[in-house]
C-alpha cells in the first residue's frame, strides 16, 4: 500500500509488505518516525526497530519487539497496528473510527488509561521492533514451495542437519542453559550452543546494550492471555517483583476494559513455566527494571493464527495495556 | 511441503502432582515428534501438543492409562492450515 491510511490492518503479511509499511509510515511522518537497522539475520535479512522521537540524544527509551516466536503471527500483526498509533497525534488526526471509539473510551472515566502517547514522547523514546525473527517468519509463510506455518524458531544451522534453528526466547545470556530450555536441536525451545549464539539475539542485546539507556522492554508473544515479568529461569521473586506485580495488573486491567479479555499476571516462572535464557530476564538483570511478556489473545483453537478478524481487536487490547505501561514508566524515572 | 494431515492437537490438563511427574516423562522419553504449543506443566492451566498422526494413538493411550484427562483442540491441523491458506489467498485477492 502506497499509504498507510489503505492499509488493511486486518490480515496478515509477510515480511516483505510489513517492510514495505514501515517505509510509508516513516516516509509519512519523517519528523517523529525513523527506521533503525540493528543488523542482518543468519539468512542476510536486515532487522529493523522503528524508533519514535521527537528529538534529543540518547532520551530514556522503551523497547518493545513482536514475533521472536514466528508462528505468533498476532503478535506481529498487532505491532503494526500499534505502529500506526504513535503518530496520531491530534484528535482530528485520527480515523474516524478511533475518534470514536476514543471518544466512547473517554467516557469510561478510566484515568489510568487515557494519558496521551504525546507526553510519553517528550520524556521518553520509543524503539518497536515488529519482526523480531525475520527468518523465521519469512519460513512461516507459504511459497512456491514451502508451507510452515508453525515455525517457531530461528532458521541457523544446529549439530543436527535435520533440526535447523534455534528458539531464540532461550538463547539470551540469561541463566542460559539452565532448567527450562532443550539441549536437543530438534526441541521446539532447543537453546543453541551458547548464549547469544544466534545472530538476531545478538544484534538486539547489542543495541540496547550499546544504547544503554533503555528503562523497559516489553516482548509481545501470542498465546494463552498472559502479561508476565522476570524472573523466568527460577521462581524466587524479583526484587522489583511487587511494583511489577502492581504495574502488570494495572495494566492487565487497562486491557480488559475494551473487549474484556481476561489475562492472567505473574512471573513467568509461576505463571507458564521454568524457562532459562529468556530476553525479559535478560533485560532486568542488565538493569531495565520495568521488563514484561505479553501473551496475546490466543486461546489455541485457530493454532497460532487467530482469525484475521480479531488482528485489530487484539492489538487495540495490547495498546491500552501497552500504553498503561509506558505512561508508568514515563512517570516513575528511575 | 511439510503437511499436518491427520495430526491433533491435545489440550492436556494435569490434576495432579503424578500426573505432571508422568508428562514430564512423557516430554523427556521416546521421540513421538511432539509439537509443545504451551511449555511447562502445571495444574493450573493446560498444555497444548501437536501430536503427529502416526503417534495419536500411542499418546491417546499413554494419556489413558495414567488418568491424565485432555481433550481433542484441533482435530485435523492440516485441514486447518488449508482454510488459512484460503483465506490468505482471498485477502491477497482483495
Amino acid at each position: 500500500e502506497r499509504k498507510t491510511k489503505s492499509f488493511n490492518f486486518a490480515a496478515y503479511h509477510d515480511l516483505e509488505t510489513i517492510y514495505s509499511f514501515m517505509d510509508t509510515l516513516v516516509a509519512s511522518h519523517p519528523d517523529l518516525i525513523s527506521k533503525v537497522k540493528i543488523g542482518s539475520t543468519y539468512e542476510n535479512r536486515p532487522m529493523f526497530a522503528l524508533k519514535f522521537s521527537t528529538g534529543g540524544e540518547k532520551k530514556p527509551a522503551i523497547w518493545i519487539d513482536a514475533g521472536i516466536h514466528a508462528r505468533e503471527w498476532v503478535s506481529h500483526a498487532s505491532a503494526v497496528w500499534i505502529a500506526d498509533r504513535w503518530h496520531c497525534r491530534k484528535e482530528d488526526e485520527l480515523p474516524i473510527a478511533l475518534r470514536f471509539e476514543r471518544l466512547t473510551y473517554i467516557a469510561t472515566d478510566f484515568k489510568e488509561n487515557r494519558a496521551p502517547v504525546p507526553s510519553v514522547l517528550s520524556q521518553m523514546d520509543i524503539f518497536l521492533m515488529i519482526v523480531a525473527n525475520p527468518d523465521g517468519y519469512v519460513f512461516s509463510h507459504i511459497s512456491p514451495r514451502e508451507f510452515h506455518r508453525l515455525w517457531r524458531k530461528s532458521r541457523s544451522v544446529t549439530s543436527n542437519p535435520n533440526c535447523p534453528g534455534v528458539d531464540l526466547n532461550r538463547n539470551w545470556d540469561a541463566e542460559f542453559s539452565g532448567p527450562g530450555a532443550s539441549d536437543d536441536p530438534c526441541g521446539e525451545d532447543y537453546r543453541g550452543p551458547s548464549a547469544q549464539s544466534e545472530i538476531e539475539v545478538k544484534n538486539i542485546a547489542d543495541f540496547i546494550t550499546s544504547h544503554g539507556n533503555f528503562k523497559s522492554f516489553m516482548t509481545l508473544h501470542a498465546y494463552s492471555q498472559l502479561l508476565m515479568y522476570p524472573y523466568a529461569y527460577n521462581g524466587s521473586n524479583a526484587p522489583d517483583q511487587p511494583e511489577l506485580h502492581d504495574v502488570a495488573t494495572q495494566a492487565s486491567k487497562a486491557l480488559n476494559s475494551w473487549h474484556g479479555t481476561i489475562y492472567k499476571v505473574g512471573s513467568i516462572f509461576h505463571t507458564i513455566e521454568q524457562a532459562s535464557g529468556a530476553s525479559v530476564d535478560w533485560a532486568y538483570q542488565r538493569g531495565i527494571k520495568y521488563s514484561f511478556a505479553f501473551e496475546l489473545r490466543d486461546t489455541g483453537e485457530y493454532g497460532f493464527l487467530l482469525p484475521s478478524d480479531q488482528i485489530v481487536s487484539t492489538a487495540r487490547e495490547t495498546w491500552f495495556a501497552l500504553r498503561y505501561i509506558m505512561q508508568y514508566v514515563s512517570d516513575h524515572p528511575y | 511441503e511439510e503437511l499436518f494431515n491427520g495430526d491433533q492437537v491435545l489440550r492436556i490438563q494435569a490434576e495432579t502432582e503424578d500426573h505432571i511427574q508422568v508428562l514430564k516423562e512423557l516430554e523427556k522419553g521416546v521421540d513421538w515428534g511432539l509439537d509443545y504449543w504451551t511449555h511447562g506443566f502445571s495444574t493450573e492451566r493446560p498444555v497444548d501438543i501437536r501430536v503427529p498422526h502416526d503417534s495419536l494413538y500411542a499418546i491417546k493411550d499413554f494419556l489413558m492409562e495414567n488418568n491424565i484427562p485432555f481433550t481433542v483442540l484441533i482435530n485435523n491441523v492440516q485441514e486447518l492450515l488449508d482454510r488459512e491458506r484460503a483465506e490468505m489467498v482471498s485477502n491477497a485477492e482483495i
